[in-house]
C-alpha cells in the first residue's frame, strides 16, 4: 500500500458516497446517468468475485464489500425507489456498444485464460469506459448540478491516483500489470475535458454548463 | 503477471 492508493481509493469511496447521499438526501436522480451505475454494479461484481475465493486483508474485504452494497444501492434508488425523477430520456448512451466490445477484448487480451481472470480483465476494460453514458448525459442536458460535478471529480481522481500508484509500484515493487495501466490511462483521458470545466468553472464558484 | 489470487488492489 502507497499514499496513491490509498488516496485513490478513498477518493473512490468519496465519490460513491457522494452520489449516493445526493440522491438519498435530494430523493432525486436528475441528471444521474443510471446507465453508467449499473455498469458501475457490473464492474465490481465482476472484479470482486475474489471475495468467495481469496482474503487479501481487512481493508480488501471491507472495501470490496462497501463499493458492491453502495453500488447496488444506487441502481435500486434509481431505477426503484426514485425511478419518477429519473431522466431516461437524456440517458440514451447505448452500453451494448461498451459492453459487447469490452467482452470480446477481455476474451482476446487478458493475463491468463481462466475464468476469474477474464471476468477481472473485463471489468478493468469496462470501468475505464463505465462514466461515458454519465458525460454523454450531462452533454446532451447541456448542465450539471454542482454535487454531481463534485462526484464526477473524485470519481476520475481516484484512476488517475492510481496511475501514480502504478508509477511508483513499478519503481519500488517492480510491479506493473500492463492491461490495468493502459485500461486507467484510458478512462483518465475521458475525464480530461470534465476536469477542464471543474477546475476553470465548478472552483470558481460558477455552474458547471456547458455551450450547447 | 500476477494471477487473480494476487490483485490486491481494489
Amino acid at each position: 500500500m502507497n499514499v496513491f492508493r490509498l488516496t485513490g481509493d478513498l477518493s473512490h469511496l468519496a465519490a460513491i458516497i457522494i452520489l449516493l447521499l445526493k440522491i438519498w438526501k435530494s430523493r432525486s436522480c436528475a441528471g444521474i446517468s443510471g446507465k453508467s451505475q449499473i455498469l458501475f454494479a457490473i464492474v465490481f461484481t465482476t472484479r470482486y468475485l475474489d471475495l468467495l475465493t481469496s482474503f487479501i486483508s481487512i481493508y480488501n474485504t471491507s472495501m470490496k464489500v462497501i463499493y458492491i452494497g453502495c453500488a447496488y444501492a444506487t441502481v435500486y434508488l434509481i431505477y426503484m425507489k426514485f425511478r419518477a425523477t429519473y431522466d431516461g430520456n437524456h440517458d440514451s448512451f447505448r452500453v451494448e456498444f461498451l459492453v459487447v466490445p469490452v467482452g470480446g477484448l477481455a476474451v482476446l487480451v487478458n493475463h491468463d485464460f481462466s475464468f476469474l481472470e477474464i471476468l477481472w480483465t473485463f471489468s478493468i476494460y469496462l470501468e475505464s469506459v463505465a462514466i461515458l453514458p454519465q458525460l454523454f448525459m450531462i452533454s446532451k442536458t447541456g448542465e450539471a448540478e454542482t454535487i454531481t460535478t463534485h462526484y464526477l471529480f473524485c470519481l476520475g481522481l481516484y484512476r488517475a491516483l492510481y496511475l501514480l500508484n502504478w508509477i511508483w509500484r513499478f519503481y519500488f515493487e517492480s510491479f506493473f500489470d500492463m492491461i490495468a495501466i493502459v485500461a486507467g490511462v484510458v478512462q483518465t483521458v475521458l475525464y480530461c475535458d470534465f476536469f477542464y470545466l471543474y477546475i476553470t468553472k465548478v472552483l470558481k464558484g460558477k455552474k458547471l454548463s456547458l455551450p450547447a | 503477471m500476477l494471477s487473480v489470487a494476487y490483485k490486491d488492489e481494489l
